[in-house]
């Protein structure tokens, strides 16, 4: 399953 | 971009700076557990690997490049430049209980069973532990110096406000991050004990013992 979205927090 | 978002960055740069500055003032970094330095410069380094594949603003970039810097520059002063003033002998946390359940959990707990996206998990987890070690250091010798108080609390203080950006994240935009939200709160269950000493000792006498 993926689910990773970019990060766009520190 | 939330106000606790914000706060919760400058509070974590002020921590950064805090504790820069007090080891290049002091010429001494007495007092400072280098294994926590030394986590936090890795989760910083597993973490922010996405500046090669991801451009997201200027400000993340900026902030991250920051945040290396200062947490490479900070275990420097520590194992080279004022390596004999460092604590050694109170330094004695065992990293491998730390590093070996997390990088287990990195791998069990993911949103995608890719590298960047398990090295991302990783520093998550290990940043909520990371401070244990300094935590660890202070109950064995009993005391901590102002400025490593202050540190400290800035340190908790930026997680804390992350957990409202998150709240305010959910309400306004929908946006849910479980595994940054599940170990925020428990980076920031790490402090409380802390928060409590700070408050009600520190304040008055100065430092916390």
């Amino acid at each position: 399953e993926d689910g990773a979205q970019p990060k766009d927090e520190l | 971009m939330n106000l606790f978002r914000i706060l919760g960055d400058v509070s974590h740069l002020l921590a950064m700076i805090l504790l820069l500055g007090k080891i290049w003032r002091s010429k001494s970094c007495r007092g400072i557990s280098g294994k926590s330095q030394a986590l936090f410069a890795l989760v910083f380094t597993t973490r922010y690997l996405d500046l090669f594949t991801n451009f997201i603003s200027l400000y993340n970039t900026v902030m991250k490049v920051i945040f290396l810097l200062c947490s490479y520059v900070t275990v420097y002063m520590i194992y080279w430049k004022f390596w004999k003033s460092f604590d050694s002998e109170n330094d004695t946390f065992r990293l491998e209980f730390l590093l070996v359940p997390v990088t287990g959990l990195s791998f069990l707990e993911n949103y995608s069973f890719t590298p960047l996206e398990i090295l991302w998990t990783f520093s998550i987890y290990l940043e909520s532990v990371a401070i244990l070690p300094q935590l660890f250091m202070i109950s064995k010798t009993g005391e901590a110096e102002t400025i490593t108080t202050h540190y400290l609390f800035f340190l908790g203080l930026y997680r804390a406000l992350y957990l409202a950006n998150w709240i305010w994240r959910y309400h306004t935009e929908n946006f849910y991050d479980q595994i940054a939200v599940v170990s925020g709160v428990v980076q920031t269950i790490f402090y409380c004990d802390f928060f409590y000493l700070y408050v009600t000792k520190g304040r008055c006498q100065g430092r916390v013992e």
